[in-house]
């Protein structure tokens, strides 16, 4: 996981599109929330 | 008083001018007065972005991946994914301007990513080329576009009413008319100025503006006008949206007429000065003079608040280092508190009524960012952070004599990260001397 810190950081399934189609992965976003 | 003169020019390139080194620029979460300042969070090296690809050779505007390689303030120097260790497409940008996106925004606009003409060639699978470099990376939170508008919000209108410093007279107040906002700077024009032009520079939250009635309300100077009615559209600011200063308890031992201390001289920010409690009002403020420069009258008396960071005891400088601007004509140099207490048959301020509070600024010398010129407060400069005091920062302005130095408390409202000018379009000073090199 991204170092600890203050925020709260979220694994989502992020999806990406390309010519060749369409895919998913894992990335990790910051959650503000809280 | 030394002022600079203006230089209106547009194309200054901060990210040239930081470059790929050892320059850095002071982060976005020092500056908790700025859009983003309070929820720029973890965005650091490595983050991944959606960028417009604008070497696609495509006649409709696409977008690639980038991953953030330095950050200064606002600003990014980006590289497209496939270009590894390759930095010479590498670009700077404004992560805050809306067209930069959290990965996964393209997929939920029906867009494809197109990945630029110059690498296209290197990679037969981009999808396992992309799942490769994305999963377990970092992006931006998926509502960060959103959160940069809500932070750009400005509770000041134009035409409400404040009461803030006479810049011709520091010891009293006026009312003045907010008459533009920008980046929650304010241009207040004094009262009574038929045309306009009599105005003053401050951020909403500068300890030099307050609530009408402020003034009546602590006992401080304040020059009446013979406006006797609102004019419409005229409405008080609200006083929610001012700076709060902390309560202070004023009953026990305090701060009495005659102290000495030392101070920021409000006049020339460069020095810290012998100084003098003139007059305790309440609510802790306190009309503090230079000794040395004050006019009789107390005309150029100064108001600070007892918890303000630009008031120290006696000793401050010495035990820090820093040079004490002793009284304008005592000759008995080098300047001893000891010997000065003693002719002036005066006390030195309890050195427990200062605000000894450091917060963990986060400042380091020879951060970059933007700072307001207090002398001449419309101008926002490019400037280093020189030195750190405990809470105090020595800025230098990039280009011009140190003797245009000023001291600055770390959370000024005054001092804003690298891209705030671009992010805002507030106007930014570039430094007084540069090659072509760092124009765009």
């Amino acid at each position: 996981a991204p170092e600890a810190s203050g925020r709260k950081w979220e694994q989502k399934q992020v999806q990406i599109k390309t010519l060749e189609g369409e895919f998913s992965v894992t990335m990790w976003a910051s959650d503000d929330k809280k | 008083v030394k002022s600079k003169t203006v230089i209106p020019v547009k194309g200054f390139d901060w990210g040239r001018y930081i470059g790929t080194g050892d320059i850095n620029g002071a982060p976005v979460g020092c500056f908790k007065h700025v859009p983003m300042g309070t929820s720029w969070g973890d965005l650091a090296e490595g983050v991944r972005v959606e960028v417009p690809n604008t070497d696609s050779g495509l006649p409709m505007k696409v977008y690639w991946i980038a991953g953030v390689i330095k950050l200064a303030g606002n600003k990014a120097l980006l590289r497209y994914e496939g270009f590894d260790g390759d930095s010479g497409r590498d670009f700077w940008c404004n992560i805050c301007v809306p067209d930069i996106h959290p990965v996964g925004w393209c997929a939920a606009g029906g867009k494809p990513l197109v990945p630029p003409k110059s690498i296209q060639h290197k990679c037969t699978n981009w999808k396992a080329f992309l799942v490769k470099c994305l999963t377990g990376a970092k992006t931006l939170p998926i509502d960060f576009s959103t959160k940069v508008q809500q932070s750009m919000q400005f509770p000041f209108k134009k035409l409400m009413r404040v009461e803030v410093v006479d810049k011709t007279h520091l010891c009293r107040t006026r009312v003045a008319l907010v008459e533009q906002v920008i980046g929650g700077r304010l241009r207040l024009v004094y009262e009574e100025c038929e045309d306009g032009s009599d105005d003053f520079w401050c951020h909403m939250y500068s300890p030099l503006i307050h609530s009408i009635g402020w003034s009546r309300g602590i006992g401080h100077r304040f020059k009446r006008s013979d406006v006797s009615k609102k004019l419409d559209g005229q409405v008080d600011a609200p006083g929610q949206l001012f700076a709060k200063v902390k309560d202070v308890d004023q009953s026990g031992e305090w701060f009495k007429d005659g102290m000495k201390l030392e101070a920021i001289d409000p006049l020339n920010l460069s020095a810290i000065c012998v100084a003098t409690v003139r007059k305790v009002l309440a609510d802790g403020y306190l009309m503090i003079g230079i000794d040395g420069s004050e006019a009789a009258d107390g005309s150029d008396w100064f108001c600070y608040h007892s918890t303000s960071p630009s008031i120290f005891p006696a000793g401050f400088c010495e035990i820090n280092t820093i040079e004490l601007t002793p009284p304008r004509g005592y000759t008995k140099l080098p300047f001893r508190w000891f010997d000065y207490l003693r002719e002036t048959g005066s006390v030195a301020a309890p050195v427990k009524l200062f605000n000894k509070e450091v917060p963990n600024h986060g400042f380091r010398p020879g951060m970059k960012l933007e700072a307001v010129d207090l002398m001449e407060p419309r101008l926002v400069c490019v400037a280093t952070v020189t030195r750190i005091v405990h809470r105090l920062l020595r800025i230098h302005f990039d280009g011009w004599e140190d003797e245009y130095d000023q001291w600055v408390d770390c959370e000024s409202p005054d001092l804003y990260p690298v891209g705030w000018c671009q992010l805002t379009g507030y106007q930014l000073q570039p430094p007084a001397v540069l090659g072509e090199f760092y124009w765009d």
